[in-house]
């Protein structure tokens, strides 16, 4: 995913 | 995904569809703070702008249309279709005074220094305490209906069960967001009275 953030989440 | 995202995901859902059903049925909004539906749609707003980036899965994305498109009609509701039965004297909450100070630690406190994430983490600040306003109107009007406290109880489950997933995905994928996990549990905290 993306950096850092859980972007997967919602 | 695992267990507890997919239930919490479920119990964010219900609970936006139990509000969003409530008002519609009964045609009034009296009790519900409009302010907290508005800083809700602004949650989703400034972190589902990735819709327009990165599709990531079919269930992610079709719950962040859902999850928008609720936010927004419930809005809607409240401040047009319902509007007359809107208690605005008692949704008296000064919601500058949260979306000033969790925009200013959005952009000293983040992942990386760039819009969509600035977003992002404006969100996940805002949304730990998007619910205030609704808790301090019910603290006002002294009451709150029963739907009202079923919709506040599946809100309030949704990101504690967000935090067992955390510990999860911790424990097994060696994955964690220190941003998330912190305002999950003030949110959570604040669900708990």
């Amino acid at each position: 995913c993306p950096l850092g953030g859980s972007k997967d989440e919602l | 995904m695992n267990v507890f995202r997919l239930t919490g995901d479920l119990s964010h859902l219900a609970a936006i569809i139990i509000l969003l059903l409530k008002i519609w049925k009964t045609r009034s909004c009296a009790g519900i703070s409009g302010k907290s539906q508005i800083l809700f749609a602004l949650v989703f707003t400034t972190r589902y702008l990735d819709l327009l980036t990165s599709f990531i899965s079919l269930y992610n994305t079709s719950m962040k249309v859902i999850y928008i498109g609720c936010s927004y009609a419930t809005v809607y509701l409240i401040y047009m279709k319902f509007r007359a039965t809107y208690d605005g004297n008692h949704d008296s909450f000064r919601v500058e005074f949260l979306v000033v100070p969790v925009g200013g630690l959005a952009v000293l406190i983040n992942h990386d220094f760039s819009p969509l994430e600035i977003l992002w983490t404006f969100s996940i600040y805002l949304e730990s305490v998007a619910i205030l306003p609704q808790l301090f109107m019910i603290s006002k009007t002294g009451e709150a209906e029963t739907i009202t406290t079923h919709y506040l109880f599946c809100l309030g489950l949704y990101r504690a069960l967000y935090l067992f997933n955390w510990i999860w995905r911790y424990y097994f994928e060696g994955f964690f967001d220190m941003i998330a996990i912190v305002a999950g549990v003030v949110q959570t905290v604040l669900y708990c009275d």
